[in-house]
């Protein structure tokens, strides 16, 4: 999960 | 209607004006394009409904796996009616030459089949979108945490799907199925692309943004 942070902070900011 | 209201703006390559005209600069072209077309689909994968509500690691899993995906639909979506072209943005079209040019000649092919097996199908924008969807809900992660969540979301856009269909085209019962059948084609299409710019990065000399990096190593 370490590798994939940008796509986790994506995720979780609200759109 | 709310995944047509979902469906992210367009977006422009922009092509870098400064840059002579080569295999780099078209590389560079698409590879800077899909970073910023991975950002909107992200966003727009939190509007499909169901989508959400999946744990943080399973809406990574999915993404992870479907990304490409999601990208060759949109291109494909882009290209039909436009001959023999891929419409990667409006500001970016290729065809055949261009791609060869590119290193991109299997690609375009396995791209076109795509173009030209939804022509014939004549996929509305309604399909698309909700294929789209789907293709993200199929992903086949091996790293799913909660199936039964996973499959929930698939039985809605199937059922989604069905039901536009049969209101687009009631006298063709079996649309919602041949529209299906043609995501084995997209699959395929997607890992070919994904190994190729895999071998890109190996090579290093194209710039390629952290997100692209990043879903491109997550096939590794």
């Amino acid at each position: 999960k370490e590798k994939h942070k940008i796509l986790h902070r994506l995720l979780q900011n609200s759109t | 209607s709310h995944l047509l209201g979902a469906e992210p703006e367009k977006i422009y390559a922009m092509p870098d004006p400064a840059l002579p005209d080569s295999d780099i600069k078209a590389l560079t072209t698409l590879c800077d394009l899909a970073d910023r077309e991975l950002v909107v689909n992200i966003g727009w994968a939190k509007h499909i409904p169901g989508f959400s509500s999946l744990s943080l690691p399973d809406q990574m899993s999915l993404l992870q796996s479907a990304w490409m995906e999601i990208l060759i639909l949109r291109v494909v979506f882009r290209s039909l009616g436009c001959e023999d072209q891929l419409v990667f943005a409006e500001d970016y079209v290729m065809n055949e030459e261009q791609a060869k040019l590119a290193g991109l000649q299997d690609l375009y092919t396995a791209i076109l089949q795509l173009v030209r097996k939804y022509t014939s199908i004549k996929l509305h924008r309604e399909e698309f979108v909700t294929l789209k969807a789907i293709a993200l809900a199929n992903a086949d992660s091996m790293h799913i945490e909660d199936w039964v969540a996973v499959q929930r979301l698939q039985d809605s856009l199937h059922a989604a799907l069905q039901e536009l269909v049969s209101v687009l085209h009631p006298e063709d019962g079996q649309r919602a199925g041949r529209l299906i059948m043609t995501l084995p084609l997209l699959r395929q299409t997607a890992a070919k692309a994904v190994q190729h710019f895999c071998n890109i990065k190996q090579d290093g000399r194209v710039p390629m943004h952290k997100l692209f990096l990043e879903l491109l190593e997550a096939h590794a």
